[in-house]
């Protein structure tokens, strides 16, 4: 999967997905990617997140409305990211997943669980090439 | 402080994060960064887990999942178990900005992303047509059935479910399988 969030010159905000899924999948199952809220989330007031991982059980916890109603509270991206992750794993402790997430002033974080460490990409104004940054999960 | 244009993305997928830096470029919107974005994923296939081609399902086809959201209008489109149809986040963009609805799915998705004028072809490849002959060769592990008869544990389908499950506890049910979930493999 890949789950992209967008803020453009404007400080407008878009976020998407797109995936295969997982494999050997049961005929017509669909992952969390094509759920908003659940494999993106954006609101222009307050930033937006992406999720990517263990999809039927992200699509039960909506992690990316999480990280941005988090941030719209106050938190961070990085800890509204842990804060969604941490609601995930209570229930489901063998799960893999991530997220990344974004303030509509361009400021960016991301968490995981079970994939070791989680590599994701950046490109901002104050770049000279895309960045792939790495948190350890 | 502001730092936009931004854009970020799951995983090492540079590329993707290079076209949607570039549409932002030339003048382009947030959408139309995050679609040919994810559709330079779709085209590069990134790590078999986006687009043709990658993750098999039982049958051995390959469906794609996509979803776009404005974050101005709280617009959203979205496609799920899309069939034959390459071009998933275009179809989702589609959905949103050429119908009232947020989801459109399966065969009927197919038959709307036609209709839009969308190709229809195979999603095969010969790497997705020999990963799902592995898993048959390999008693379709792993699997995620549970609950059911044969064991999927252990043998390939068809399935019907193990009779006895309304009567067990939380405890005795079969665990939710989720350990093929890796940096190859996922959502």
């Amino acid at each position: 999967t890949i789950g992209m969030v967008v803020v453009d010159g404007n400080g407008n905000l878009a976020g998407g997905t797109s995936t295969n899924g997982a494999n050997h999948k049961v005929p017509g199952r669909v992952g969390d990617s094509p759920i908003a809220g659940a494999g993106a989330y954006v609101d222009n007031d307050v930033g937006g997140a992406a999720a990517t991982g263990d999809g039927d059980v992200m699509m039960r916890f909506l992690p990316s409305y999480q990280a941005v109603e988090s941030m719209r509270q106050g938190m961070d991206p990085t800890s509204a990211a842990q804060d969604a992750i941490k609601r995930i794993i209570r229930f489901y402790p063998q799960f893999s997943g991530a997220l990344v997430a974004i303030t509509k002033s361009g400021s960016y974080g991301a968490a995981c669980h079970g994939f070791g460490t989680f590599h994701y990409s950046v490109r901002n104004r104050n770049m000279q090439n895309v960045t792939v940054e790495e948190v350890p999960c | 402080d502001e730092v936009f244009p931004v854009v970020v993305n799951t995983w090492p997928f540079t590329n993707a994060t290079k076209t949607a830096w570039n549409v932002l470029n030339n003048g382009g919107s947030a959408l139309d960064a995050v679609e040919q974005g994810c559709k330079q994923c779709e085209i590069d296939q990134c790590d078999g887990t986006v687009g043709f081609g990658g993750s098999p399902d039982e049958n051995g086809e390959t469906t794609l999942d996509a979803m776009i959201m404005d974050g101005v209008t709280h617009d959203v489109g979205s496609v799920a178990d899309l069939r034959r149809i390459k071009d998933a986040i275009s179809v989702a963009r589609s959905v949103m900005e050429h119908s009232s609805h947020t989801l459109i799915a399966g065969e009927s998705a197919t038959n709307y992303a036609i209709e839009m004028g969308f190709k229809e072809e195979s999603l095969s490849t010969n790497h997705s047509k020999k990963i799902w002959e592995d898993w048959k060769n390999k008693n379709c592990q792993p699997n995620y059935r549970r609950n059911v008869s044969p064991d999927a544990n252990k043998s390939c389908g068809p399935y019907k479910p193990t009779k006895s499950l309304r009567a067990a506890t939380h405890k005795n049910k079969e665990p939710r399988f989720s350990k093929d979930i890796s940096i190859t493999n996922h959502d």
